[in-house]
């Protein structure tokens, strides 16, 4: 399975629909400090079911929504899609390319989607279940789980391992 | 269970030794479970010595050792259980130019069975990804991206 | 005592506010007591508002503003009670080179009180010091050093 | 006050005698990693009376002394020495020119000079403590110290503000 895609409109720092597109290689995001690039990293985390919004840097969810800048009024809700090629079948799902997407307006009410189709959080988060990715996988590598690993106590440490096991 | 903990563990252990001896080009390092017969509960202590010193503890280790032995407990976990893509964040800022090329290398092997994603400040990065994305903001506040596929400009540039 | 507290919580303030701007070239930053009737146990919260963006708490800030914003909550502190050296270790590897830059410059002005020593990996904080030492190891484990007088070595030239 | 060098042996990584002169402008320190730039950080907290060696990355002091590599074989002792000027007078000590040192062998033992006259590492800490140099000062700056600014919660923050008034 690999990554396709992944669309950001009214997620954090981006105001204006923006899209990705990835190929099977290696490929780098760079930019000035506070262009956007950790941004892209949260809206993945999100759309994936992250419910902590303090993992994502933030106090409330609706912290996720842009909320204006000098020049632009803030946006009532954040809309975040995540293409995947899926003709390996790795997700339990019989299309060779899956789209989940999460909505999240100001009032606090959100909706998500499998390929367009409604679903519930859970439905997301079970689909991704076997795969090793989510909260609790290495699928992202930042310099906090870095530093947790040299800081932590002997017994923190072994979440890591119990986590893997 | 125990088992499974033990059996998880010593894959990691093992997995940590050969990347960090290739992430160092030598050196040795290993993890330790502090008890060895209360497997349960026991802390783990990592144990890291770069080529050519003789140090134990990874404590006593630089900036850049510890980022980079970090890096090899990370892989030697992700080996055990590999994802398909894996998306870095800058962790690769406190790495001079040599390990960093190291570093590049190994994660260029394992672009067989994932897909990898790194936001960066460093110009060597860059230069040896397939692709790569700038994003601005010229509008204070909006981020905007430019898209720059370094394979497709250079084949184009030695096609045309 | 509660005057003495408050006196230099509104004195680093104010420093804060004026080195935050001048480091982002605009935005607005202060520090607040979380329970202003609690003073003498009350926490203290850090407001960051980068040029052009309607933020207000640090925590939604990059990595690169959080490291900018504490340098510039240290050095408001700093401000209060000057040194007479500092030695900094690697403060600026997160900062882009715009950011670096301004930082540099006000280092620069604080030198008439305050005589710097920055352990650094970048080039362009090198290239603005009037001295460098390059640290190696050639024999594993042994540090050596090799030093550079920039302003001798420019005069030099300059005379010869 | 200036400070105008620093001499370390057998501390850390300095297996063989180093000296670094300073002037008064700003100096850069630059090289591989791991190859003794922080290392020399720690000599100035220690011979300034740093007592704890996790601060210095260490386990026990001991730990400061140069303990061999695949070419040399463990020193005896770590001595640092730091040459002050004092010719404003910062320092309350009737010399232009301060040297103040530390010794520490395997044993345990330690000795301490300043201006080559044996003392107590007690002399050491309350010639420095009304110059704002030590430990609870700004004249050490590391990224961990920016990271507690940001990390801690509202409370340990406070500590910042009492520490200077
Ligand atoms: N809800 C929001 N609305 C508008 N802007 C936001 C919102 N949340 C975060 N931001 C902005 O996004 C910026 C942070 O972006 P991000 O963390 O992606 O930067 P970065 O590119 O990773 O930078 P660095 O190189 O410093 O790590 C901050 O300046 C913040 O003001
Ligand atoms: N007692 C000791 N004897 C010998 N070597 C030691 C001793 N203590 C520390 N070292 C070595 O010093 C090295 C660390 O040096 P230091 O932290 O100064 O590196 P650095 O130049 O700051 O690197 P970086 O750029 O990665 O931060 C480690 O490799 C460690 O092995
Ligand atoms: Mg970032
Ligand atoms: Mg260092």
């Amino acid at each position: 399975m690999y990554l396709k895609r992944i669309k950001v409109f009214g997620f954090k720092s981006f105001a204006d629909e923006t899209a990705f597109d990835f190929n099977q290689g290696i490929t780098s995001i760079v930019g000035p400090n506070g262009c956007g690039k950790s941004n892209i990293l949260d809206a993945f985390n999100w759309v994936l079911g992250e419910q902590s919004p303090s993992r994502l840097r933030g106090e409330a969810m609706t912290d996720m929504i842009f909320n204006g800048s000098d020049t632009r009024k803030a946006l009532g809700y954040a809309n975040v899609e995540l293409t995947l090629d899926n003709s390996k079948d790795t997700l339990p799902i019989s299309y060779d390319s899956v789209s989940i997407t999460r909505k999240l307006y100001r009032s606090g009410e959100s909706e998500y989607f499998i390929n367009k189709t409604p679903c519930r959080l859970k439905d997301i988060k079970e689909l991704f279940l076997d795969t090793g990715i989510g909260t609790k996988s290495y699928s992202v590598m930042e310099q906090n789980q870095l530093d947790f690993i040299i800081k932590s106590s002997p017994e923190e440490r072994r979440s890591l391992i119990e986590e893997a096991a | 269970t125990k088992e499974r903990f033990l059996d998880t563990f010593n894959r990691v252990d093992k997995n940590f030794g050969e990347i960090f001896t290739k992430l160092f080009e030598g050196g040795s390092a290993k993890i330790e479970l502090l008890e060895p017969d209360n497997v349960l509960e026991s802390g783990i202590r990592i144990n890291a010595r770069p080529p050519g010193k003789n140090i134990k503890s990874i404590k006593l280790t630089s900036g850049g050792e510890k980022t980079l032995s970090a890096i090899a407990l990370m892989f030697a976990i992700y080996e055990v259980r590999p994802t398909p893509f894996c998306i870095l964040d800058e962790v690769d800022s406190p790495l001079d130019d040599n390990n960093l090329h190291r570093f590049l290398r190994m994660l260029k092997d394992y672009t067989d069975k994932t897909q990898f994603i790194i936001i960066t400040h460093n110009k060597l990065t860059m230069e040896m990804c397939d692709t790569f994305y700038g994003v601005t903001m010229e509008e204070f506040g909006v981020s905007k991206i430019i898209s720059v596929k370094l394979r497709e400009a250079q084949e184009s540039a030695r096609a045309g």
